[in-house]
């Protein structure tokens, strides 16, 4: 029954499972942490590499020798202008302050989806399970089109972009500079196992913006008595102190760092808890209160607390996450770091609720349809759109400035090898 | 819950089985064959849903073609296991006749199976 364990397929399955162990590409022929690859923590994941049999050449690195021979850094962007022999690197990069964007997640920053038309009868076709190996292979999760580190368009016709495209934008220099350091599951207490899966040289390259966005997991298991597992305040603060000393000794000087709070999950029980689950729409018999309790007894519930019947549960879940944004808050205005200035931010989820039904739009489109749980990809995309306005208020040093010279980049090197 | 995962698996399959049929107006047969059709031949998917369907496709056919709903089918399939002192976890409403009767009466209807004795958490 394990496939694993025939002779001819045992190497690559401990392949295979070595890199969803560690969140490392699967694919990586010069160790470099960049990937050829789409799938299996590839450039799905983090920036495509340029030359995998090459580890000094990745996204996000400073040019090596103003990239006049080679791509160093992958961002497309190499060589010399003939017309007065300065290396293009040079001309265009030079002082533009190129950064990188890093997300540290969980399964809502790495964009967890399970098409509904997977479960939905009425919609099945031939082409409903095409995307299936893709996303068996990035263990269900779409980072491809995530609000942090999307690269691809948005599946769902919003026209708001991912943080990472609005920084490539705003300097095309950007290109390819992205990490999407994020796993189903993940909390503060399990993020040291796959920190070391970051990519940064503190010496060779680009200051990042580095987002701290673990959203639930510190209050959400599937335990029929989920409070005893939630992390305590005291907890929080220790681990992200923990990881905060990691991101200083790794990060390049100048690095910015993100610490987001947690939301209010009581909004998924008001939304949908008497709405027709995906599997209960064909007979109308099933109601995500139902499929709520199934996954509760079963205890596979992704966060028992906040989809749960018993109104005190969703309460004290939510009075948990807010004690740990608040602990968060503490962190970021009294803690210094000599690589990277710390700030805070909170998971306003009303305020995106709030301007999608300005748009028509209803609260319970903003869910995943299948779990009931993650926000989905409008939600994803609204967040990064109120996260990028924020900081252009309120910081914007962190995002760097425009690039004067983004036209010429396109007139002269087009997509920049695309992603 | 040790097997939680595959019962929840197990309940969203034959579901999806169960609708198929019902949306296409086709045996249960034709709609797992249906559904095998719909999956790619990458990592094997349709050739495990063959595999399955072959290993199980009879009994569900009979469960389902006796009106027991996909929890049943799957606690008579071992997929979904109620541990002593655990509580009967179901998707759907309950059937009305009591639970014990309708879990043996499926019990009995694949005992002639000549299916293998389903591994627990296959």
């Amino acid at each position: 029954s394990d496939i694993c364990s025939l002779p001819f397929l045992a190497k690559i399955c401990q392949k295979i499972k070595l890199s969803i162990k560690n969140s490392m590409p699967f694919k990586d022929v010069d160790s470099d942490k960049h990937s050829v690859f789409p799938t299996l923590r590839g450039y799905h994941w983090r920036g495509r590499d340029c030359n995998d049999s090459d580890k000094t050449a990745y996204p996000g690195r400073r040019p090596d020798n103003w990239d006049v021979h080679q791509d160093s850094n992958c961002n497309g962007i190499w060589g010399v202008d003939p017309k007065d022999g300065i290396p293009y690197e040079k001309k265009f990069c030079e002082g533009s302050q190129p950064r990188g964007i890093i997300l540290l997640g969980d399964s809502a920053g790495a964009h967890f989806h399970i098409p509904p038309n997977w479960l939905t009868a009425s919609q099945m076709s031939l082409h409903s399970f095409l995307n299936l190996p893709t996303a068996l292979t990035d263990e269900l999760d779409w980072p491809q089109f995530s609000g942090v580190t999307g690269f691809l368009d948005s599946t769902s016709g919003i026209e708001e972009k991912s943080i990472y495209l609005r920084l490539r934008k705003r300097n095309h220099c950007n290109h390819r500079d992205y990490q999407n350091i994020s796993r189903n599951g993940a909390s503060s207490q399990n993020l040291r196992k796959f920190i070391e899966s970051l990519s940064r040289n503190q010496a060779l390259d680009h200051p990042a913006i580095v987002i701290y966005a673990m959203i639930g997991n510190d209050v959400c298991n599937g335990k029929s008595d989920p409070v005893p597992q939630m992390t305590t305040p005291e907890q929080l603060y220790s681990r992200v102190m923990q990881t905060l000393h990691h991101l200083n000794s790794h990060l390049p000087n100048g690095s910015h760092v993100i610490l987001y709070g947690l939301p209010d999950g009581t909004f998924l029980w008001d939304n949908l808890h008497n709405r027709y689950h995906p599997l209960g729409q064909l007979n109308k018999d099933v109601t995500y209160a139902q499929f709520f309790s199934f996954l509760s007894c079963l205890q596979v519930s992704p966060c028992h607390g906040w989809m749960s019947s018993n109104k005190t549960l969703r309460t004290l879940t939510s009075e948990r996450a807010e004690q740990l944004s608040n602990t968060l808050k503490k962190i970021a205005t009294s803690e210094k770091f000599t690589n990277f200035h710390l700030f805070y931010m909170d998971f306003a989820f009303q305020e995106i609720i709030d301007e999608w039904q300005k748009r028509g739009g209803q609260p319970w489109q903003l869910i995943e349809p299948v779990d009931g749980f993650h926000p989905n990809e409008v939600a994803s995309l609204l967040l990064a759109d109120r996260f990028w306005k924020k900081l252009q208020l309120q910081q914007p040093q962190v995002l760097g400035k425009e690039n004067p010279f983004n036209p010429q980049i396109e007139k002269v090197f087009g997509d920049q090898g695309g992603h | 819950h040790p097997n939680g995962h595959s019962c929840l698996g197990c309940v969203a399959v034959v579901s999806v089985i169960e609708q198929l049929a019902q949306v296409h107006n086709t045996s249960i047969q034709g709609s797992m064959e249906r559904l095998c059709g719909y999956l790619p031949e990458k990592l094997f998917l349709k050739t495990t849903c063959d595999l399955v369907v072959h290993m199980f496709g009879s009994d569900i056919i009979k469960l389902l073609g006796a009106h027991m709903n996909a929890d049943v089918v799957c606690h008579v399939l071992d997929f979904c296991k109620q541990d002593p002192g655990q509580p009967q976890c179901h998707l759907y409403p309950l059937p009305k006749e009591a639970w014990k009767f309708t879990l043996e009466k499926g019990r009995q209807i694949v005992k002639k199976s000549s299916s293998l004795k389903y591994p627990r958490s296959s």
